[in-house]
């Protein structure tokens, strides 16, 4: 029997739950594919039958099959990955306030955790796209800090609310930058929290002459993600010894 | 899609055979970026005695189809089930629009045997 369109068939629902797969209502997404994500998959097992697809990624030759439920590239345990992105992205950054270049409110929502999944990793990557105007090597000034308390639009209420994670100088900007959430201290109060509120903070190096404009590009430029890893452990049994 | 090849014979032995899951036909292709599908296959055939002994059979899984082929209304033969399977990944959009690996143990049979 169809099921009227739009609403899933018994077998179908049960069948994606068993997968723990969770499909996006309405049109088909647009959202493009982080060459992070395709390259993981690559390197997934040989069995997987690529017949190809519309936004397929760039051809990278297959490689080894990695160690079940590890994920090699990161080093790290798991058999889920995901690319979240920053929820706060459409949020036009807030103009800095004295000698600050930039302050932007990050938002990610982890609802999705599983609390029988175990994190293994929480990657931020900042990518600011680097503008034409952006010197190639000029110290910056970064700073990380959890927003705890209410929020509004993502955005703490009350700047006392912060926790600096991370406050660290960059040699430059061009390139992405990684910070790992689970070394830098908890992620909220549970071990699963339901999202994430960051504030970055960014000022020039010493002596720093900045182009006019520049800041604002940088906010309106910048990319934020989460890479977030986990092991479902009873979807992962250590390979079984092979029998006889 | 399974593949019905011309029968080997009328009581085929147990094998492999294939099935390829195509996630366009169950209408996922929107949100399930990579593959397309896969071949998952399944195992079907016959473990008599004595071709229980020229595959994948465990010991018992031999002396009970040496018991069916003598006394075959007391004991039935032994099951041709997947014997080696393979992993694989899917990569799809999840309901809050992140890009999701998830890596799946166990989904392509690559050999059968009797059990």
């Amino acid at each position: 029997t169809q099921p009227q369109p739009g609403t899933l068939s018994p077998q179908a629902s049960a069948l994606l739950q068993t997968l723990g797969l969770s499909p996006p209502p309405g049109p088909p997404p647009t959202r493009p594919v982080p060459s992070v994500m395709w390259r993981l998959f690559r390197r997934g097992p040989e069995a997987t039958e690529t017949q190809g697809s519309e936004n397929e990624g760039p051809e990278m030759p297959q490689e080894p099959q990695p160690l079940p439920c590890h994920v090699e590239e990161l080093g790290v345990p798991g058999n889920i990955v995901r690319h979240v992105l920053d929820g706060g992205a459409s949020a036009p950054p807030e103009p800095a306030l004295g000698s600050l270049c930039l302050e932007k409110p990050l938002f990610f929502n982890l609802s999705f955790l599983n609390p029988k999944e175990q994190l293994t990793l929480v990657r931020l990557e900042l990518n600011f796209g680097a503008p034409a105007d952006l010197a190639p090597a000029q110290d910056w000034e970064l700073s990380l800090s959890h927003a705890q308390g209410p929020q509004l639009w993502g955005r703490p209420l009350h700047w006392h609310h912060r926790e600096v994670l991370l406050s660290q100088t960059v040699p430059t900007l061009h390139d992405p930058l990684h910070f790992d959430m689970l070394a830098l201290g908890r992620l909220g109060n549970s071990t699963f929290p339901q999202n994430l509120s960051l504030v970055l903070e960014l000022l020039p190096g010493r002596d720093s002459d900045l182009p006019k404009g520049l800041c604002t590009k940088l906010g309106h430029s910048l990319e934020a993600s989460l890479l977030v890893v986990t092991l479902d452990p009873q979807l992962c049994q250590p390979t079984s010894r092979k029998r006889r | 899609a399974t593949y019905l090849g011309p029968l080997d014979s009328p009581d085929p032995p147990c094998r492999a055979r294939q099935l390829y899951i195509n996630f366009r036909e169950v209408g996922w292709h929107n949100w399930i970026i990579a593959p397309r599908g896969f071949m998952a296959n399944y195992c079907q055939g016959h473990c008599f005695f004595p071709t229980a002994t020229k595959i994948s059979s465990l010991n018992h899984a031999v002396m009970q189809s040496l018991m069916h082929s003598v006394a075959p209304a007391t004991t039935p033969p032994p099951c041709c089930v997947p014997v080696k399977l393979s992993p694989i990944s899917v990569l799809f959009y999840d309901n809050s629009d992140n890009v999701v690996l998830r890596h799946y143990e166990d989904m392509v049979v690559d050999e059968c045997g009797c059990r």
